[in-house]
């Protein structure tokens, strides 16, 4: 464990807490894509399917528990309080995720490293979560104002990714059985460059104080 | 195993 991956677990972590802080506070989740949680929450399904038969570490099942109990209490929320329902715009929201999750998991089946259920699904999660935050930010585009809660979250989901990154640089050069994992390594930059343009926008409305507008 | 895994990641 080095201090990318912790700060990028932090950082993780906080994103949900705000997502989870904005819905339970303010009893809304407008400008929230549920596409983009539906997909998180597949993300984690299919990666922790081994949180009850392989042990690396307390902190690492501990986070697991906390990153599926917040995703799906995340859906619940928005499919199921009578009141946060409400507020969720579906009109808005119309990302055909179903188009991103059958081509990720027919490339699992192609590129991965073994072909055994846990690893196929490992690998789907992958790549599932590369494009996971598109809905959201083609929401964010439809909605323009983004309110400051809906922005710190993709800007602390984008710096998650971004740790992460340093956190594969830091091992390859740290730790001498370290080998290559292109899988996970594309995947993520590629995760990473689609927060690219979302994060000029977000850097740039805190830096001039004005409300964040992304462009048509 | 002989390499690394980043299975111990989140």
């Amino acid at each position: 464990m080095n201090i990318f991956r912790l700060a990028g677990d932090m950082t993780h972590l906080m994103s949900v807490l705000v997502l989870l802080l904005k819905i339970h506070t303010i009893k809304s989740c407008a400008g929230i894509s549920l596409k983009t949680q539906e997909l998180y929450a597949l993300v984690f399904a299919a990666r922790y399917l081994d949180i009850f038969t392989h042990y690396y570490s307390l902190y690492n099942t501990v986070m697991k528990l906390i990153f599926l109990g917040s995703s799906f209490s995340i859906l619940w929320y928005m499919k199921r309080h009578k009141v946060v329902r409400r507020s969720y715009d579906k009109d808005q929201d119309t990302f055909r995720h179903h188009f991103l999750v059958l081509p990720c998991l027919v490339l699992a089946l192609l590129i991965n490293e073994k072909f055994t259920f846990k690893e196929v699904m490992w690998t789907f999660s992958i790549y599932l979560e590369a494009v996971a935050i598109l809905p959201q930010l083609v929401l964010l585009q439809r909605t323009r104002n983004v309110d400051n809660l809906t922005g710190q979250y993709v800007f602390l989901l984008g710096a998650y990714r971004g740790l992460y990154i340093i956190n594969w640089i830091y091992r390859y050069f740290a730790e001498p059985t370290y080998s290559t994992h292109w899988i996970t390594w594309i995947s993520g930059l590629l995760q990473t460059l689609l927060y690219a343009d979302f994060f000029y926008y977000y850097i740039n409305s805190v830096k001039n104080n004005v409300r964040l507008q992304l462009p048509a | 195993p002989s390499h690394s895994s980043l299975k111990d990641e989140l």
